[in-house]
C-alpha cells in the first residue's frame, strides 16, 4: 500500500491532494509532497498501513515506541482531527502548517491552549497545569517538593488568570503568551521552511507537473 | 524554581518537540 515506492500510485486512506492541502495550508505543493516522503517513512515505521499510529508517533518523538508522555499524548490528539486513533496524511499536513514559520501567532496560541486544555473544557484550570507540571518533573527525572510545585503553579496562575476565577480563558491565554512570547518557542520549526531540502526524494515521486 | 513559569517548564518537554520527527 502506501509502503511501497512505486510508479504505480496506490494511496493509503487519508491521502488527500497536495495541491488541495497546499492551498489550505502554510506549505507549497513541493512541500507538501516533501512532507509525503516523511509521513510515509513515519506510518510504516511499525505497522506497514500508511498511517500513523501512536505507537509510531513515540517511536519518530522519543526513539523508544512503549515511552508514554503526557504531552506526545495531546499532540498526537490534537494531530487526529477525526479522532479515530489514527493521523492520516491530510491530518499531518495541516497539524504540522500550524508549526510553519509563516503561520499567523494566533492560530499557534490557539493550539498551545488546545494542548494544555487538558480536559477539554474550554480553559486551563490550576489543576491542569499542575498535572502538566508534575508530568514534565516525572519525564525529566527531576524532583521539587510539593510546596514548591504549588509556589510555582500559583505564581503562574496569578500572573495569568487576570479576571481571577480561578481558570484561563483563551483571551487571558493569548494576553499571557504575548507577555511571555518565549511559551511559543516549541510552536515554529523552522526546518519547515526547508522541508523539501530533507526529502529531495518528493521530486521522483511527485504527480504534480509543475510542483 | 519560585519563579519559574510553570508554562515555560511545560514547554521543555521532550513530547512537545516535533522537530525530533525531522531527524534521519
Amino acid at each position: 500500500m502506501g509502503c511501497v515506492r512505486s510508479r504505480h500510485i496506490k494511496h493509503p486512506p487519508g491521502y488527500e491532494d497536495p495541491v488541495i492541502l497546499a492551498a489550505e495550508t502554510s506549505f507549497t505543493v513541493s512541500d507538501v509532497e516533501a512532507l509525503y516522503e516523511l509521513f510515509k517513512k513515519l506510518s510504516c515505521s511499525i505497522i506497514k498501513d500508511g498511517l500513523i499510529h501512536k505507537e509510531e508517533f513515540q517511536l519518530a518523538l522519543f526513539r523508544n515506541s512503549n515511552k508514554e508522555n503526557l504531552f506526545a499524548d495531546r499532540i498526537f490528539d490534537l494531530f487526529d482531527l477525526k479522532r479515530n486513533g489514527v493521523i492520516e496524511f491530510g491530518e499531518f499536513v495541516r497539524s504540522l502548517s500550524i508549526f510553519h514559520p509563516n503561520t499567523p501567532e494566533a492560530e499557534k496560541i490557539a493550539f498551545a491552549f488546545r494542548l494544555y486544555d487538558l480536559r477539554h473544557t474550554g480553559f486551563i484550570e490550576r489543576e491542569e497545569l499542575k498535572e502538566m507540571v508534575l508530568a514534565l518533573l516525572n519525564e525529566s527525572d527531576l524532583y521539587l517538593s510539593d510546596d514548591v510545585v504549588e509556589t510555582i503553579v500559583d505564581k503562574t496562575f496569578s500572573q495569568a488568570d487576570t479576571k481571577g476565577d480561578g481558570k484561563i480563558d483563551p483571551e487571558e491565554w493569548a494576553e499571557f503568551v504575548k507577555r511571555n512570547p518565549s511559551l511559543l518557542r516549541n510552536m515554529t520549526l523552522p526546518y519547515l521552511k526547508d522541508i523539501t531540502m530533507g526529502f529531495p526524494s518528493f521530486v521522483m515521486n511527485s504527480e504534480v507537473n509543475d510542483a | 524554581p519560585a519563579l519559574m513559569n510553570a508554562f515555560e517548564l511545560i514547554s521543555t518537554s521532550q513530547g512537545l518537540n516535533l522537530g525530533t520527527l525531522f531527524e534521519k
